[in-house]
């Protein structure tokens, strides 16, 4: 996983 | 953004508005673990601090700004406007079981080492397990008003539509956060004896419940 930047989910 | 999400994101919304509403109608916070409103407080504070740092859509940003602004009012409302009202002999949990394995396990789990990184993953960890004050003064007092049901049955909602949006995001865009997903069904989990409960017991009619 490399969304170590951007987490879109509340 | 999906239905399962949104609906998911909407159900948070009114438990939060549910609880907010209960403490402000009827001046009182009788029955509310505050702990656990702190908790949530931490948890929207230490994950939105990307507000700062990464722009995702108008409908992201306004959902943070308002859940931030709701989870500290309602710790508003319960320690200073209505703190006569708040049963702290009744909201005993030690918080310090849930922050020290969450802090530690942050600090081991998470997808990089940066501050911003521990404290999202501290923030999902820590979301999985806050509800456990208010759980157990339910426990120990033995009942809560329906009104206080009503706002757990939109928590657990909340995260049992996110289990599905997890699902439907990984079918169709082969998305999957490891820590968000593994954490959101261990949160879930917790909210399931309260269903059956819920479900049973309020729903048919008898307006007060207790867990065992």
């Amino acid at each position: 996983a490399d969304e170590a930047s951007a987490h879109d989910e509340l | 953004m999906n239905i399962f999400r949104l609906a998911g994101d909407m159900s948070h919304l009114v438990a939060i508005l549910i609880l907010l509403l209960k403490i402000w109608r009827s001046r009182s916070c009788a029955g509310i673990s505050g702990k656990s409103q702190v908790l949530f407080a931490l948890v929207f504070t230490t994950r939105y601090l990307d507000l700062f740092t990464s722009f995702i859509s108008a409908y992201n940003t306004v959902m943070k700004v308002v859940f931030l602004a709701l989870s500290y009012a309602t710790v508003y409302l319960i320690y200073m406007r209505f703190r006569n009202s708040y049963d702290s002999e009744n909201d005993t949990f030690r918080v310090e079981f849930l922050l020290v394995p969450v802090i530690g396990l942050s600090f081991l789990e998470n997808y990089s080492f940066t501050p911003m990184e521990i404290l999202w993953t501290f923030s999902i960890f820590l979301e999985s397990v806050a509800i456990m004050p208010q759980l157990f003064m339910i426990t120990k007092t033995g009942e809560a008003e329906s009104i206080t049901n009503h706002y757990l049955f939109f928590l657990g909602l909340y995260r049992a539509l996110y289990i599905v949006n997890w699902v439907w995001r990984y079918h169709t865009e082969g998305f999957f956060d490891q820590i968000a997903v593994v954490s959101g069904v261990v949160q879930t989990i917790f909210y399931c004896d309260f269903f059956y409960l819920y479900v049973t017991r309020v729903l048919r009619g008898r307006g007060k419940m207790s867990l065992p």
